[in-house]
């Protein structure tokens, strides 16, 4: 049909079978607005913004001056030239052009689903493209969406250097006056608030409107809807930047495979091992690149107890059950014989260990 | 100490700003990672020693009746770094007919449930039983869908870990029935992943 619903006993996801997409989440275990269970649409993407500098996107004889081809036709940023030619690299994030909109990893097709249900989880596996996947996971006992995604390697024969995001996109009203409003961890303890294209302490001059609205996560960024009591909340397994460039949306910095050295001493591009493209100069080193994989969870909640839910779930994922393994058959028969005598005692003849 | 000290000391260097940020040469950040995971290895080891002799029953009055006759055993436990990539050879090495011991231990000051995910190599009837409520554990079978590499298992086992205590551990035995038994148990089959049509 139109749409592919999984849940948990807390928690169900809608996917939109037209696009392969995610498109609503549903707490069950949570009274929204008239009554009924808690729900928002949520739509989540793979994109990427092209790294400035990066020679692929004019020919090669750009690489003598690293400016980006596009900005001689952009009325240069108000910075001196020297600034303007700062390609993005291991110390710094810098897309190709600030009005940028990122190009999508699954391009026009339509992302492949297939779906595993078991008895204590579900899982959808969505291919958006040759080199992105991702396992969306819901789980009985807890209300979060899991998110396992894997990325890379990430092309580069383009000669295009590549900020790799995972975007979500809802109906959250989350600004004022047409500035988006997020929140970031610091360090895992306390959230910054953090508006579009402002500082509370000084008069901002935007010269960057994509990096410069990035901020350092160490767990976890969310957005509120006081309006409508409702909190979007994205945690991470890592640091990572993450942003919220419009009302609804939150984006999240996963991979970078760059092909320039941004001139901050690295001398070398942010790319992966060793070899190098025949028709480049020896300084940009082109690798296998790597395949990164790691998780975001998603926890919709009302803003009453979004905090809560929040810190709960950080405990839980930054202390995470430890397991420990052992098959020496010594050790298996120390446990079946606690096992049985336990069983034995406890006059349960049916659990006996077979 | 000289374990734990290794582990901070490695800790300690690769809080520098270049390690964190991954702004050095490629070859700086593969050295990082080799001195982590030198220490790493070494706590590992310390752990699964260590870890062996917290798990058997300290309060002797009460657990005395069921471990009389039982041999105390120098346990070792191991861990599996890459769990995170469904490799773990502890786990994916068990062969029909076999049993490991898989122990979780919380380190929350709250008692917590949570789903337990082990990587397995064959799609045998497996089933799960809980040492501490010496019962069968309700347990899924399912086609790993996010195998990133070439060690990753095609399987993945996944059981619920009911109220592990706080600052404790609950221990499972993971048996995959043999070829004989297969049929008897009511350990589920794998459940495979089905596509989803295009909508029409």
């Amino acid at each position: 049909g139109p749409h592919l619903t999984v849940s948990s006993d807390q928690v169900s996801v809608t996917f939109n079978s037209a696009t392969g997409l995610l498109e609503s989440i549903t707490r069950l275990d949570v009274t929204g607005a008239e009554g009924k269970p808690l729900t928002a649409q949520v739509s989540q993407d793979f994109a990427y913004y092209k790294s400035f500098g990066s020679p692929g996107i004019g020919n090669t004889a750009t690489l003598k001056d690293t400016r980006d081809p596009h900005l001689k036709n952009i009325q240069p940023l108000r910075d001196a030239d020297s600034v303007n030619n700062q390609p993005g690299g291991a110390y710094l994030m810098r897309s190709a052009t600030p009005e940028e909109v990122p190009t999508r990893l699954a391009a026009e097709k339509k992302v492949d689903l297939s779906v595993v249900r078991g008895r204590g989880l579900s899982e959808v596996h969505q291919q958006f493209s040759d080199y992105a996947s991702q396992v969306v996971r819901v789980r009985d006992g807890s209300p979060v969406v899991e998110l396992e995604w894997t990325v890379g390697p990430v092309p580069i024969n383009d000669g295009i250097g590549k900020e790799v995001i995972s975007k979500f996109t809802s109906n959250l009203r989350t600004g004022e006056k047409g500035r988006s409003k997020c929140f970031t961890d610091s360090n895992g303890r306390e959230f910054m608030e953090r508006v579009f294209n402002y500082r509370p302490t000084w008069d901002l001059e935007v010269y960057e409107p994509i990096a410069g609205n990035y901020y350092p996560l160490t767990a976890a960024m969310y957005i509120q809807d006081t309006t409508h009591d409702q909190q979007l909340a994205v945690l991470t397994d890592r640091s990572q930047g993450g942003a919220s460039l419009k009302s609804g949306e939150m984006e999240l910095l996963i991979h970078r495979r760059l092909v320039v050295d941004d001139n901050r001493g690295v001398e070398e591009a942010l790319n992966e091992t060793t070899g190098g493209m025949s028709h480049y100069p020896d300084w940009i080193r082109s690798g296998d690149g790597i395949t990164v994989t790691g998780k975001h969870y998603l926890l919709l909640s009302s803003v009453s107890d979004g905090l809560k839910e929040v810190r709960t779930l950080m405990d839980e994922l930054y202390l995470p059950l430890v397991p420990l393994f052992s098959a020496e058959p010594s050790t298996v028969k120390h446990f079946e014989a606690l096992a049985t005598t336990a069983a034995a005692a406890a006059g349960s003849a049916e659990n006996k260990v077979n | 100490d000289h374990v734990l000290f290794q582990l901070t000391a490695a800790v300690g260097l690769v809080n520098h700003h270049d390690a964190i940020t991954g702004t050095s040469k490629q070859h700086v950040a593969d050295d990082y990672v080799k001195i982590l995971a030198k220490a790493v290895t070494s706590a590992e080891a310390l752990i699964g020693k260590v870890y062996g002799t917290s798990l058997l029953p300290q309060d002797h009055t009460e657990s005395d009746k069921y471990t009389k006759d039982v041999p105390v055993l120098p346990t070792v436990f191991t861990m599996c770094r890459l769990y995170n990539e469904s490799v773990c050879t502890a786990t994916q090495s068990l062969q029909a007919g076999e049993t490991a011991v898989v122990a979780v231990y919380n380190p929350l000051p709250r008692a917590r449930t949570q789903q337990v995910t082990l990587p397995l190599n064959t799609h045998a009837r497996v089933s799960v039983f809980s040492v501490g409520e010496t019962a069968l554990v309700t347990s899924d079978l399912l086609a790993n869908q996010n195998q990133v590499s070439a060690e990753s298992a095609p399987y993945s086992l996944v059981f619920s870990a009911q109220n592990v205590p706080a600052l404790g551990s609950a221990v499972f035995l993971v048996r995959l029935a043999d070829k004989s038994t297969a049929s008897q148990t009511d350990a589920p089959a794998v459940l495979k992943a089905e596509k989803v049509p295009v909508e029409a």
